[in-house]
């Protein structure tokens, strides 16, 4: 494609392709764009991470995808929001509303040597591809990498699991480089890192029962923002807390970020249901970028308006 | 390049808590090479599991002798892999 209007929002893209597409983005829309290289990969891939910006000195919006190397729908929905983005602002107005008052953040390929081994050598993989000394298993579940409840029951200690916690919290330069990225703003008031499959919008904690002191504005804000999803295509979500709704997951990105003070921290989990998986047709891409873009809104806008 | 001919994910419907504990004890059978989509937490929640071939025998005998009802959701991973390959290339071409 010679331009994003021209770009295939409805397929799956290589790594090289999702990348040309950032830069080309940022190329039609450098008064609102810029690329922000917060670090690399275990292989030497640029962490890439869009922002969206209005004016100088703003609070921030995260949202990262394709953190687990297979749940291709995840990119695939960040490219589509990236689009949407562009498109809206200056004619929603409520995006606009919430790009004069804060940045946007978007990582589209969250774990990019996984996600290259995922289009070269096995499509099912979800860690990150850093070797494990003493074993033959390779990569770190990035999801049970972070430094709050790390190393718990809810990971695994057997770097031949696919919840592997790592030898240390942030041993993934993956993870590290977020981490880097939150302490140095210092001013992020959201953060949504978005998973598939199952249908759900989870909230912290993940590693203790004890509720997140906020949860029951995080409840409240999830439903709502579930609803404006199901009212698209009647998709289904449920919602809670990770370790009430799924399971005891150690290590976890939000409750990382929810004890670093970003009240609104989320994680979903996209389509589907138990018919493909992580295999979910390139058809149902659009559908669910479009699904999903309207509980963002719901969730980026209670940000919005309701400052702290 | 890793294949997944004959792979087989199955969606397990756990009816109590005792088959939960069951599910847990089989996903820690390393040699069978389970990779769990969605894991053993409660009887709420289902269970999705890829299955190698060579293990398939052994997981749905485990399952049929405990009575634990599952259904095939994905028949062949392979071929599924397969036909996102072909609308990829077809998506290259245009």
């Amino acid at each position: 494609p010679r331009t994003t209007d021209d770009f295939d929002y409805a397929n799956y893209h290589e790594l090289s392709t999702i990348n040309s597409f950032m830069d080309m983005l940022v190329a039609e829309n450098n008064n609102l764009i810029s690329k922000i290289v917060i670090g690399q990969s275990y292989e030497g891939r640029p962490l890439n991470v869009l922002k969206f910006s209005t004016g100088a000195n703003r609070p921030g919006i995260w949202i990262d995808t394709g953190i687990h190397a297979r749940e291709w729908i995840t990119p695939a929905s960040g490219i589509w929001f990236a689009k949407k983005i562009v498109n809206d602002y200056g004619r929603d107005s409520v995006l606009t509303d919430i790009l004069n008052n804060y940045d946007i953040f978007l990582e589209i390929v969250t774990n990019p040597d996984g996600y290259q081994f995922t289009h070269t050598s096995n499509r099912m993989w979800r860690k990150t591809r850093k070797p494990n000394p003493g074993s033959s298993c390779v990569g770190v579940d990035p999801n049970r990498n972070w430094d709050t409840g790390f190393g718990g029951p809810g990971a695994s200690g057997n770097p031949c699991d696919e919840t592997y916690h790592g030898p240390s919290p942030n041993s993934e330069p993956e993870i590290k480089a977020i981490v880097d990225f939150v302490k140095s703003h210092g001013n992020l008031k959201t953060f949504l890192s978005i998973h598939s499959y199952s249908q759900m919008l989870l909230y912290p904690y993940g590693y203790k029962s004890t509720p997140a002191k906020d949860q029951a504005e995080l409840h409240e804000l999830a439903r709502k923002a579930t609803a404006e999803l199901q009212s698209l295509h009647n998709t289904r979500y449920t919602y809670g807390s990770i370790i009430t709704t799924i399971y005891q997951a150690d290590g976890v990105t939000i409750d990382w970020t929810y004890d670093q003070g970003i009240k609104y921290s989320y994680t979903f989990e996209l389509r589907d249901t138990g018919r493909y998986g992580f295999v979910l047709p390139a058809d149902q891409i659009l559908p669910t970028a479009e699904e999903t873009w309207l509980a963002l809104m719901v969730i980026m806008e209670h940000t919005k308006n309701n400052p702290y | 390049k890793t294949t997944f001919e004959g792979h087989q994910v199955l969606r397990i419907t756990a009816q109590d808590a005792a088959q939960i504990n069951l599910l847990k004890e089989l996903s820690e059978q390393q040699h069978l090479g389970l990779d769990l989509w969605m894991e053993p937490v409660h009887e709420s929640l289902p269970v999705d599991v890829r299955v190698p071939f060579n293990s398939l025998q052994a997981v749905r005998s485990f399952l049929g002798y405990n009575h634990i009802q599952y259904r095939v959701m994905i028949e062949d991973v392979q071929d599924l892999l397969d036909e996102e390959q072909r609308h990829m290339l077809k998506s290259h071409v245009i």
